[in-house]
């Protein structure tokens, strides 16, 4: 998969 | 019956929706505003109603991924496959949430509190007809099944976890978590739809509409492309073919 690194944000950004 | 689970996972989906929505209505009334310029062929009236467009569409994506999260189940799947899942079923969910404001006495879709456009609107914004059509006969048509918002919640979630996207790899896990918010659904309706028997097959086929949509919305990101008309990172990231 594509790193799709802006959509990764997305994800990560809460759980910081 | 629905069992007590059942019931307060429908309970928190439904709020967990209401939540996102809640938090991305004040960056939309940021978005690039929608010109008042009566020439349509203006140039710059034209950037600014695709940036408006496309600025809308990227708080919609943002909006389905914090939804996606709050999914019992999706933070159990790996970030590869929560990736795989979001990048093809985005467009798909864009669209239920699309016809979701589809109003049909004006034919028109309310994206913004006081905000309607109808199909010249979507094309004046630089969408072809081949794909708005498609949109608002999908959009009547989902209308007129007249889901409330647990129904549109579970289907969306029903959506999201679907085994067979592209590059899925935990495809029984998926299958598993999709299993539980398919008959979640199909008990709701036995009990809110009572004499309705064909409603749960008629809402798993708009699923199935949503398939070739999202083939014609492929078509028309190419179709942008082809006319420089450039995406934004993060729309261009999940929805343009990258070499």
């Amino acid at each position: 998969v594509k790193d799709h690194q802006l959509l990764r944000y997305l994800l990560d950004k809460d759980e910081k | 019956k629905l069992t007590p689970e059942q019931l307060s996972m429908i309970k928190k989906l439904v709020a967990a929706q209401q939540q996102c929505n809640q938090r991305s209505f004040t960056d939309r009334l940021k978005v690039t505003p929608w010109p008042q310029v009566p020439d349509p062929n203006n140039r710059e009236a034209r950037q600014q109603r695709f940036a408006h467009f496309t600025e809308l569409a990227i708080i919609s994506v943002q909006e389905i991924v914090d939804f996606a999260k709050q999914l019992p189940g999706f933070l159990e799947l790996t970030r590869e496959d929560q990736i795989a899942l979001l990048k093809t079923s985005t467009i798909e969910v864009m669209l239920l949430e699309t016809s979701r404001r589809y109003n049909p006495e004006i034919e028109s879709i309310t994206f913004l509190k006081d905000l309607s456009y109808n199909r010249d609107d979507f094309a004046k914004a630089g969408l072809q007809f081949e794909f708005i059509n498609p949109i608002f006969e999908f959009s009547k048509g989902m209308n007129e099944l007249q889901l409330n918002d647990a129904e549109y919640a579970l289907l969306i979630a029903i959506n999201i976890f679907s085994a067979d996207r592209p590059n899925v790899q935990d495809q029984s896990l998926v299958e598993r978590l999709q299993h539980t918010y398919v008959e979640a659904l199909h008990s709701y309706i036995c009990i809110n739809r009572p004499n309705d028997r064909l409603m749960f097959p008629r809402m798993l086929m708009k699923l199935v509409s949503l398939r070739t949509l999202s083939s014609v919305h492929s078509e028309q990101v190419f179709a942008l492309r082809l006319q420089d008309k450039k995406l934004p990172p993060l729309l261009s990231e999940i929805w343009d073919v990258h070499e």
